[in-house]
């Protein structure tokens, strides 16, 4: 049974998707075969891989119209990392599943089959509650949640953490979450004491590693390619290794 | 009948809320009575307006309690200056209007009474579309959507105009949209990318005026004061300012 890893926020732009390519990449790279699901409409994950999304079947051709996993999930940069996009239809997936009660249970055995097939399924969530981000976190052991060092990012930061606990409850393992602080700028004040605040009431949830801000992330959105391959030495990159060996850890201790 | 501007794309972490606030500011400047409506469930817009939003009553609470709306807009640092958040029940809000059809047209006609009281109403849309924000681009007479200097976000930017439209053709006036590009560093070449790019595909569309990064504008945030009072003679609030003025001629010239 593969590892599920959420990667959510509702707050915007907080750098779910930057992390989750970075992430799978270096999970790819230590030989664990890893699956990037991309459940956000704007398809980020699938074209900062470099795989480009028109008309391609995703999730979306899976649930509604049968389509087989093994087709459509898209090889990219090394030999064990693949990317799952949302696909054709997905701007009806949400309303289908709501009329439709009994695409509900697929969507859960669907995802149940991902996690079989692949070592590590990491979930790039959109911005925003809703049926299928919600889904996919009851499934996931372990939530991580990027936290921005601003001071709008800090402030849903509460109610975001109860609401995933109660979708947490209801889902069958006993997940574990994480926050982590990103796009962190040591020189600036105001970065600093969003660092100070989310250090004195989230403690038990901040993990250790830290992403600062570092333009060669975004430049790599741009190009495709992930920061890991683009740019090995980069200060983001390390950062996500120190990252990525965290979050191993935590589940080897399980 | 007060003018409604919305700032929606459902790409996160933009500057719709910063838009929001510091136009909204400008516009009660100078002297039209302005409301800015927040939402977004973080309530972003009315922390970032010094407003305490723990259990304050809001839209939620004209629409499911019967609040009178007089009641529920916050005053804030200008005489003309009004935040309406999204208050008590809000995470309820969008399953309510599903579950019972007839609140929709109330909120309809909660939208037309508020447009009526205010001569500006600024719609802070929260990144992602739903009952309450596509009730909200329906009713309005301009939608900015700001795009940061980034890939991913104009990633989305053709499917999101798409949609735009499709809502705004539903709509009982026929609708203005300009696209402003924000967080722009003039010495990153990667923003510049992005720039030459928005200003080849949505030329149509974009507007003059181009919202530097501004570390103010984020600080502001923190403070619960709004860049235009705190820093007037900032870069951030002086493109704010420009925009201000282009979308008001905007509107003379309708
Ligand atoms: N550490 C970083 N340093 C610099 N830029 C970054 C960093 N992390 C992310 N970015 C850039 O910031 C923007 C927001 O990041 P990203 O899109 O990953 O966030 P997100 O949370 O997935 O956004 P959304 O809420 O829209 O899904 C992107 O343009 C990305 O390239
Ligand atoms: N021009 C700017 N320069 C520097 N920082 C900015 C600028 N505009 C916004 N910010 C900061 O960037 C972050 C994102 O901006 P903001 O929250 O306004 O975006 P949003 O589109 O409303 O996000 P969401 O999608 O979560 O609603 C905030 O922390 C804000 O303070
Ligand atoms: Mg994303
Ligand atoms: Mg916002």
């Amino acid at each position: 049974m593969g590892y599920v890893l959420a990667i959510a926020n509702h707050k915007g732009g907080v750098g779910k998707t930057t992390s989750a390519i970075n992430l799978g990449t270096l999970f790819a790279l230590t030989g664990r075969k890893t699956l990037i699901l991309d459940l956000d409409l704007q398809g980020n994950a699938t074209s900062g891989l470099g795989v480009r999304k028109e008309d391609k079947p995703g999730l979306a051709s899976i649930l509604l119209d049968n389509a087989p996993l093994a087709d459509v999930a898209c090889p990219c940069y090394c030999d064990d990392l693949f990317v799952l996009p949302l696909g054709r239809r997905s701007s009806a997936i949400e309303e289908e599943i709501r009329t439709q009660p009994l695409l509900m249970e697929r969507l859960e055995t669907i995802l149940d089959q991902i996690a079989a097939a692949w070592d590590y399924v990491i979930l790039d969530c959109p911005p925003a509650f809703g049926i299928l981000p919600n889904t996919a976190i009851r499934q996931a052991q372990y939530t991580c949640i990027p936290v921005q060092c601003e001071f709008f990012s800090i402030e849903g930061l509460t109610a975001m953490l109860k609401r995933l606990q109660e979708l947490q409850a209801s889902g069958a393992r006993s997940p574990r979450t994480g926050v982590v602080l990103t796009m962190y700028t040591a020189t600036d004040e105001h970065s600093s004491q969003v660092r100070a605040e989310v250090e004195r009431h989230f403690s038990s949830l901040l993990l250790k590693s830290i992403i600062p801000r570092d333009p060669i992330l975004s430049q790599s959105a741009g190009l495709g390619i992930p920061a890991v391959i683009q740019a090995p030495e980069s200060l983001g990159v390390r950062a996500y290794l120190e990252l990525a060996w965290e979050i191993l850890n935590h589940e080897r201790q399980e």
